[in-house]
């Protein structure tokens, strides 16, 4: 554990609960992509199975679960809780266009061939993308929230941070994990137009829209 | 080098 990897988490737990506070206590999931949510939900799925047999420390143990928990219950209010004032006619990101394309690269990029490595580098790969359906709905709508806009703001500094943990632990440790760089770098990239735009617009006090 | 169980990152 080092400085960056747990700033990292502090600000990947705090998208996680900006998202679910703001659904919660708007008692509205508008302008949130339902889609993006279940494919965070399967992220953390098929990452965290080997719950059941590989013990790291306590604080792992409870992130996973956390991240696990939080998750189901964004989908619950979306879907279920909350579906009238769901957004899905703005939500309309093929899923299937990240979900194949992240098994594919499962199945060339991995540690070992056995189920488990499978679902990890999946989760991995899908994850760089997952908030595709997030982005594609902004900009469909032209703006966002700003409490929309920290959620993502948050939730792209955990991966960007993410990369300092990996350059800190590569020098420090020699540890060096190449499927989790290289997609940590993508899904970091992904997320440079919006932190762009939120450094210009919403912490100047202004509403994030986008020009189409 | 990797060992692959041990992803002990989240």
């Amino acid at each position: 554990m080092n400085l960056f990897r747990l700033m990292g988490d502090v600000s990947h737990v705090l998208a996680v609960f900006i998202l679910l506070a703001k659904i919660w206590r708007t008692r509205s999931a508008a302008g949130i992509s339902g889609r993006s949510q279940i494919l965070f939900t399967i992220v953390y799925l098929a990452r965290y199975m080997d719950l059941f047999f590989s013990f790291i420390s306590l604080y792992n143990t409870v992130m996973k679960l956390l991240f696990i928990s939080a998750s189901c219950a964004t989908v619950y209010l979306i879907y279920f809780k909350f579906r009238a004032t769901y957004d899905g006619n703005h939500d309309t990101f093929r899923i299937e266009f990240v979900l194949v394309p992240s098994l594919l690269l499962a199945f060339i990029f991995h540690y070992s061939m056995s189920f488990f490595e499978l679902a990890w580098s999946f989760s991995i790969f899908l994850e760089a993308v997952a908030i595709l359906p997030q982005l594609f709905m902004v900009t469909k709508t032209g703006e966002a929230e700003n409490i929309t806009s920290h959620y993502l703001f948050a939730l792209g500094s955990y991966r960007a941070l993410y990369i300092l943990n990996w350059i800190y632990r590569y020098y420090t440790e020699g540890h060096f994990d190449p499927i989790a760089v290289c997609a940590g770098i993508v899904q970091t990239i992904l997320y440079c137009d919006f932190f762009y735009l939120y450094v210009t617009k919403v912490l100047q006090g202004r509403k994030l829209q986008v020009l189409p | 080098a990797i060992d692959p169980a041990a992803h002990d990152e989240l």
